[in-house]
């Protein structure tokens, strides 16, 4: 390590790593600390090097999550300090139902689920999205409701599984966080397949509003407002969710 | 027999041992031929020098820490010692080839958190339990 390390008693040769073996040793510690084991891919373009909305999310975590590691076998308290691991998940595709469409509209996101590790427990999941003040002259009150895509249907709507309802006004800016949670059972049946989230908004009088003209930012946004998806995991020896 | 003891027993402090120092019967850090008493000893693992850092974002690198030193008689209270440690260094003085001294090993551990880049270029955030030595003693 890079600390000062104790000088071996007299008479006992130093013995240094070979690259082989310093190569075997940074191995094992990687299988510990559970880290990718290869290099991340050449640094991204500079436009993308900008501070990412799920990046500076996850570090404020970190922080907040290093800030109680010493109390680490206390009692387990709810949320953060329970997870052993947080995972964000970068929006892949984006299929939006806009104006000009037949109602109802809706922004759809997806994202890979792969890489999720078996034999860990989802505590929550969210997803977050960021809303600028609406520019369009809506109704103050909008009720934004985040649906899972359980299945397309070919020659009708697709089937959909209700996950949240948040009601705000048309003027408000901010991240808003919506419960996803409910979604994780259905991925340790399907691991291997993407997750779909689609998000409507409808007025005060149930009328389907373009959640793009709402002012919910989408995936051609500025990198740090962009949609992303934070779950919580805690490892557990059975795969099933403990109910929240 | 027990070994006469060299000198007057330090008066008890009821004080914890502060982490890295683990006084045993003698004052100073020393036990019996010169060697250390069981204490926690610092070892840093730095992710810069294993060249991490292109997919760790935090931290860069932390201290685990290990524990080393001697578990000679007495073990007394500020050796964080179990009664079974004290009962078998008792024994290791009688049956020295028989039975070993205990061991040097935490007694309190603790987490730490690591924040990097999956293949995807998800980030992701483990928390790591038991990784770092708190604290050191006789088992």
């Amino acid at each position: 390590g890079g600390g000062p390390s104790p000088h071996p008693p007299a008479g006992c040769p130093q013995r240094r790593l070979g690259p082989r073996e310093r190569r075997d040793l940074q191995r094992e510690i990687l299988a510990v600390l559970g880290l990718p084991g290869r290099p991340r891919p050449r640094a991204p373009p500079a436009a993308a090097r900008l501070p990412a909305s799920a990046p500076l999310f996850m570090l404020d975590l970190y922080h907040a999550m290093a800030g109680d590691d010493d109390e680490d076998g206390g009692p387990r308290e709810r949320g953060l300090g329970r997870a052993d691991l947080v995972m964000s998940f970068v929006n892949m595709v984006e299929l939006d139902r806009t104006l000009g469409h037949q109602e109802p509209h809706w922004k759809e996101f997806r994202f890979d689920l792969t890489q999720i590790p078996a034999g860990e427990t989802v505590t929550a999941a969210e997803f977050r999205i960021y809303k600028l003040p609406s520019t369009h002259p809506l109704n103050r009150t909008l009720h934004v409701s985040m649906f899972e895509v359980v299945r397309e249907q070919a020659n009708r709507e697709s089937d959909l599984f209700f996950l949240d309802l948040q009601t705000l006004r048309a003027e408000d800016e901010g991240w808003l966080v919506l419960d996803v949670t409910a979604a994780s059972d259905r991925w340790l049946l399907n691991r291997n397949k993407d997750l779909g989230l689609r998000l409507f908004v409808e007025t005060e009088d149930g009328r389907s509003v373009d959640p793009g003209l709402a002012g919910l930012l989408g995936r051609r946004a500025p990198r740090s407002k962009q949609p992303f998806m934070v779950t919580f995991f805690r490892e557990s020896p059975n795969p099933t969710r403990v109910p929240r | 027999a027990v070994r006469s003891l060299r000198r007057r027993l330090p008066k008890k402090s009821n004080e914890l041992p502060q982490p890295n120092k683990l006084p045993g019967i003698f004052d100073d850090a020393h036990g019996s031929h010169g060697r250390q008493v069981c204490r926690r000893h610092e070892l840093y693992v730095s992710f810069q020098d294993l060249g991490w850092l292109d997919w760790v974002i935090a931290p860069q690198g932390y201290s685990a820490y290990y524990c080393e030193g001697e578990c000679s008689f007495p073990l007394d209270s500020c050796m964080n010692a179990t009664n079974h440690a004290i009962v078998q260094s008792l024994v290791h003085l009688m049956k020295p080839d028989a039975v070993p001294k205990a061991c040097c090993a935490p007694t309190k551990l603790s987490a730490t958190s690591v924040l990097y880049y999956d293949s995807s270029n998800n980030v992701i955030l483990r928390k790591h339990r038991n990784m770092v030595v708190k604290a050191c003693g006789c088992h």
